[in-house]
Parts: structure tokens; C-alpha cells; sequence
């Protein structure tokens, strides 16, 4: 799924 | 973290590292687009106003360094180079890709809030923001050897996220639509100017348009 809590790449 | 990411980080960061190096060394900016290195301040502030969330040190260090080489370049081009920046060449009018990026931010995003709609922009300003670059060398037609090679290494680094982004959907069922068809249309803005690297720069020639 799209996590777009914490956006982990740069 | 996988190699494809890793790499097109390292990618990402030798292209800014390549642009500060070659107006350092030359103390001039001639042929780069200040706009461009505008457009990608805006982007990096944009995308890393969550800082203050901690993913990892890679993480927080690589966006640090990210905001602050763009501002530098921006420094260097604007203030300290001045004399030496190509403003008749650099003319693509940003407010036609700002805009649009914005208002398609506030439309298609992932969660209605100021940070989310702002990293959304990020992501659709980073896609199309080398485009006054690439409008800069399409209109002297050619560019410098070394400024070519600031354009490969940042093209790649988009490139090589989508396999990025197709690896962490095998492997970790993770996916996040909007990065992946930005990054798409970032590639494939990039075709064009890959094909005449591969083609010229990479066999000693100098990348110039044909008339």
C-alpha cells in the first residue's frame, strides 16, 4: 500500500 | 534501502556535486539555467519540511545536504558568478510549470494537508524543473562536456528510482502512485538528451544540435 505518513525516500 | 535507490542516490548527489565543482572551478555559470536551480530550491524546500520526521541519519544527512547545495548553486549563479550567468539563453517562463505543478498538487495528492500537498508538489516541480535547462541547451545547441555530465547523472538518478520503485513493489508490496508517474515523465524528459550522450559525449564529442 501507499504510506504517505512518513515519506521515507528522498 | 536497495541498490537501485542507493545508487540513483549517489547519482543524484554526484550531479549536484558535479554543477557546484564545475562553477566553482571555473568561477562561472555560463550554460547552466538559473532557473532550473531555482526551481529545484523550491523543490527541496518544499519536499523536506519534514525534516523533523526521523527516518534515519542516510535520511535526514542527504536532505540537509540536498537543501543546502541547492541553495549554494543558487548563491553561486545568482550573487557571486552573476557576471558570468547566460540570462538572454536562460528565458523559459517557470510560472508555466510552477503553477500548473501546484494547482495539480492541490487536485491529485495523497491526504489534503499543508505538508502532503506541499511534498506533492515537490514531486511534480521535480519532474518537469530541468525543462529550462534543457530549453537553455536546446536553444545555444550544445552544451558543455561537464555540463552534460551534470545532466546524466541527474537523469539517471530519476531512472534508476523506478527500479527503485519496482523492486520495493516485489519485494515490500509498497507503492506510491504519485512519485512513480512523476518520476516517469521525469525520465522520459531526460530521452532525448540520454541519446545524444550516449551518442556524442561518451565518444569525445562535444553534445551540439544539429543546426
Amino acid at each position: 500500500s501507499s504510506d504517505f505518513d512518513i515519506h521515507d525516500e528522498l | 534501502m536497495n541498490i537501485f535507490r542507493l545508487v540513483g542516490d549517489l547519482s543524484h548527489l554526484l550531479a549536484i556535486i558535479i554543477l557546484l565543482l564545475k562553477i566553482w572551478k571555473t568561477r562561472s555559470c555560463a550554460g547552466i539555467s538559473g532557473k532550473s536551480q531555482i526551481l529545484f530550491a523550491i523543490v527541496y524546500t518544499s519536499r523536506y519540511l519534514d525534516l523533523p520526521n526521523f527516518v534515519s541519519m542516510y535520511n535526514t544527512l542527504m536532505k540537509i545536504v540536498f537543501i543546502a547545495a541547492s541553495y549554494a548553486t543558487v548563491y553561486l549563479i545568482y550573487m557571486k558568478f552573476k557576471a558570468t550567468y547566460d540570462h538572454n539563453h536562460d528565458t523559459f517562463r517557470v510560472e508555466f510549470l510552477v503553477l500548473p505543478s501546484f494547482v495539480l498538487a492541490l487536485l491529485i495528492n495523497h491526504d489534503f494537508t499543508v505538508l502532503e500537498v506541499l511534498w506533492t508538489f515537490s514531486i511534480y516541480m521535480e519532474s518537469v524543473a530541468i525543462l529550462p535547462q534543457l530549453f537553455m541547451v536546446s536553444k545555444t545547441g550544445e552544451a558543455e562536456s561537464i555540463t552534460s555530465h551534470y545532466l546524466f547523472a541527474l537523469g539517471s538518478y530519476r531512472a534508476l528510482y523506478i527500479l527503485n520503485w519496482i523492486y520495493r513493489y516485489t519485494t515490500e508490496d509498497h507503492y506510491d502512485l504519485i512519485a512513480i508517474v512523476a518520476g516517469i515523465v521525469q525520465t522520459v524528459l531526460y530521452c532525448d538528451f540520454f541519446y545524444l550522450y550516449i551518442t556524442k559525449v561518451l565518444k569525445g564529442k562535444k553534445l551540439q544540435l544539429p543546426a
